[in-house]
């Protein structure tokens, strides 16, 4: 509950006309990133925790004294995926990508995910290996200043039957294949 | 314009001219001249003591004069196709750049924008819109929704409970724009999610406008005593964001469906999947 609370007293604090707007001073502007990221971090351990729970069918022991098991997955937001930013995809020859719908109903979403190659290979919870796609970040975002990554494409691929307020993880693991890498139509 | 190059699916397929611009949409065997562009307002320069007279600022959008500024002429293309998603990525100059796409089974376009950091070398504030320019008659009516609930007809230079004598033409029509903005005439309707709010408006009929970015060089004298001219690494900020474009047979016609397509792509892009990464050593089938 306290982890939870950070999110609360931070979503109040972001309901200011001037958060809201965008019209806070500067200065105003980082203390709530600031203070948004915290609240990210302290309700990550609530997810995590469930999350743990949920995927691996374990059920919580609280009991005293009792040390806490350790985190079989770490489950990590990467915040700046909008900029093609991710550490772990860039980073893991293996990773897991868990897919929360928070829709009451259920979801088709195309996933993109950041990567330095073009040699992953996505597979579903009943081990099928799902087509992916490889679009090169385009040039503006690459050329950012303060955009320091190796990541040079976005993964594409179909997440399809999320369910409803449920989750399904996906396997992407690098491979030794070498693909052809995308090429864009030529100019007409 | 010639057509140079199109996107596309089943459902709905973009056409590019020669220039690199968007220049038609096509949905269900029916195409509507569809443009975008980006062009900008300079911000106006006034004197903060006369009320009337303000500079544009923070919690104002008051631009110099009405007439707006063109960004570029003519736009560098690059296709990328593929099975998955179609994508054209644009670059308009050094500042504004743009990824079309279209994924293959979406009835929408995606129009992911990266605008900043705003020029001011020229001592000149600047407000970045985006424009949509279609030829659907409009007669000065659009709607714009109200925090993503129901959506609210506008009409433009008119309210509907005073009598409006519009002193600026630009800013006195622009309305907050929180998830929606759309038109329509008896056969067609276009609308635009947004990804975040935004100001929006349509300054003339089948036009739909949304502002992006905005860098201004004086205090509009509100409150926050600043000028909304931010930095980050000794540079203007850059903005990134998204807009879904929606085009369909309006309701006074064939489809009744068109705007239950688009408060299902709403949910769809504004509660998205959550995402979360996970490092991990085993093998696939220790992980199954």
């Amino acid at each position: 509950l306290p982890h939870l609370s950070f999110m609360r007293e931070t979503m109040g604090i972001m309901q200011h006309h001037d958060a809201v707007t965008g019209t806070e001073k500067q200065k105003v502007a980082y203390d709530y990133a600031k203070r948004l990221e915290v609240a990210f971090r302290a309700c990550g351990a609530n997810t995590r925790a469930a999350l743990n729970i949920l995927t691996t069918g374990d059920k919580p022991k609280p009991v005293e004294g009792h040390k806490p098991r350790p985190v079989k997955f770490e489950f990590k937001t990467c915040a700046l995926l909008n900029i093609s930013l991710c550490d772990v995809s860039e980073q893991s020859e293996h990773f897991v990508l868990t897919l929360y719908n928070p829709l009451s109903s259920s979801l088709a979403e195309y996933i993109r995910v950041p990567v330095p190659d073009n040699n992953y290979q996505v597979l579903n919870d009943k081990g099928a290996i799902l087509e992916a796609q490889y679009v090169p970040i385009p040039r503006g975002l690459m050329d950012l200043v303060y955009r320091h990554s190796k990541t040079k494409y976005d993964m594409v691929f179909f997440a399809d039957e999320l369910p409803p307020l449920g989750y399904r993880s996906y396997y992407i693991k690098k491979t030794k294949e070498r693909p052809l890498k995308p090429v864009p139509d030529s100019p007409n | 314009t010639s057509s140079m190059t199109s996107v596309g699916n089943e459902y709905i397929r973009l056409n590019f001219d020669t220039n690199g611009f968007l220049s038609a949409v096509t949905v269900e065997g029916m195409t509507r001249i569809i443009s975008q562009d980006f062009l900008y307002y300079e911000g106006a320069v006034g004197n903060n003591m006369e009320f009337r007279n303000r500079s544009s600022g923070a919690y104002i959008f008051r631009p110099q004069n009405d007439s707006m500024k063109i960004t570029t002429t003519d736009v560098d293309i690059t296709v990328y196709r593929g099975s998955l998603v179609e994508e054209v990525h644009q670059k308009f100059n050094n500042w504004i750049s743009q990824v079309v796409r279209i994924y293959s089974q979406k009835n929408y376009a995606e129009f992911e924008w990266l605008v900043g950091p705003i020029p001011v070398d020229d001592d000149i504030g600047k407000e970045i819109i985006t424009r949509f320019d279609t030829d659907i008659k409009s007669e000065g009516m659009f709607f714009t929704d109200s925090n993503g609930r129901e959506m609210i007809k506008r009409l433009r230079n008119h309210r509907d409970t005073w009598n409006l004598e519009i002193l600026e033409p630009a800013a006195g029509n622009y309305y907050p724009i929180t998830t929606k903005i759309a038109l329509e005439d008896d056969r067609a309707r276009v609308a635009i999610l947004t990804d975040r709010a935004q100001g929006g408006s349509s300054l003339r009929n089948g036009s739909l406008e949304l502002m992006v970015h905005r860098r201004l060089l004086h205090d509009d004298a509100f409150g926050v005593d600043e000028a909304l001219n931010e930095t980050a690494y000794g540079h203007g900020l850059i903005a990134r964001g998204t807009h879904y474009l929606m085009v369909g047979f309006s309701q006074k016609n064939d489809s009744p469906t068109q705007k239950a397509l688009e408060r299902f792509a709403q949910l769809e892009v504004t509660l998205p999947t959550w995402k979360f990464f996970s490092k991990t050593n085993y093998t696939f089938e220790e992980w199954m």
